[in-house]
């Protein structure tokens, strides 16, 4: 069998309530130079998901609202670690999207699995 | 020899002068679906590179400007056709950046590649 989720995922998660404000959304995405903030409730678990793409969208309509559930996307695409790369990948291009939150049972966010993160796979580094 | 960025690169290329305005580079962003845009001269040159991370940056710092200009990268990493993908990997992984401009013998950008480009080099697919 080929690689997992698992080989390449990136456990570094940073996450964000829906509550925050958009800008500290933006502050969070710079401090961790990432493009993807998944948005989790009260008990950890995953509710949307916030990208920079976002975050630029509220530029352009400033009238959504002020704060991340007015522009988070609610129905998130996720995989688990034990999924196939290759399946997550055919995810990553039917949405067009370039992130994954990896979810657990419980539907909390593990990790993220980023489309940098395909790079682990060349020079055999997994 | 291993797969070139060639096999794998984007040629709609969606770019922007400097001149323009921020909420111009947001809305072009939105449009094309994407977060990258290669900022070219008027000869066509690539001077620099405007992401959706950018226009966050400028949510939370509105005083650097309101150009592409005042926020672009103006050292931009590249790539060309012929490079190996490999090589192209280890770029986006120093940098921790998402996409590579892919420019001919004049500077000018051919084509994008990005990480979710790396996705079509599973299932045998170049
Ligand atoms: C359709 S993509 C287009 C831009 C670019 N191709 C990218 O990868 O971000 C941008 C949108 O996808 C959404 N998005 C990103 N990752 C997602 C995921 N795992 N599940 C659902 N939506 C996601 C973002 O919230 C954003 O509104
Ligand atoms: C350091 S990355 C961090 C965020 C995220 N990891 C990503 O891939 O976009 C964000 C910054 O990299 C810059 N950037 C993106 N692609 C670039 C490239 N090919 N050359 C130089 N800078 C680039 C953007 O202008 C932005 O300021």
């Amino acid at each position: 069998h080929g690689p997992r989720v698992l080989d390449i995922m990136d456990r570094r998660v940073i996450s964000i309530s829906q509550e925050e404000e958009i800008s500290t959304a933006a502050g969070k995405l710079l401090k961790g130079e990432t493009n993807h903030l998944p948005v989790i409730d009260a008990h950890g678990k995953l509710v949307g998901i916030v990208t920079t793409y976002d975050i630029s969208k509220a530029v352009v309509n400033p009238a959504k609202g002020s704060h991340v559930r007015d522009i988070m996307r609610k129905k998130v695409i996720t995989t688990t670690p034990d999924e196939p790369v290759d399946i997550a990948v055919q995810k990553l291009e039917k949405f067009n999207i370039s992130a994954l939150p990896v979810v657990d049972a419980d539907y909390r966010v593990i990790a993220m699995l980023t489309a940098i993160d395909l790079g682990k796979l060349f020079g055999g580094r997994w």
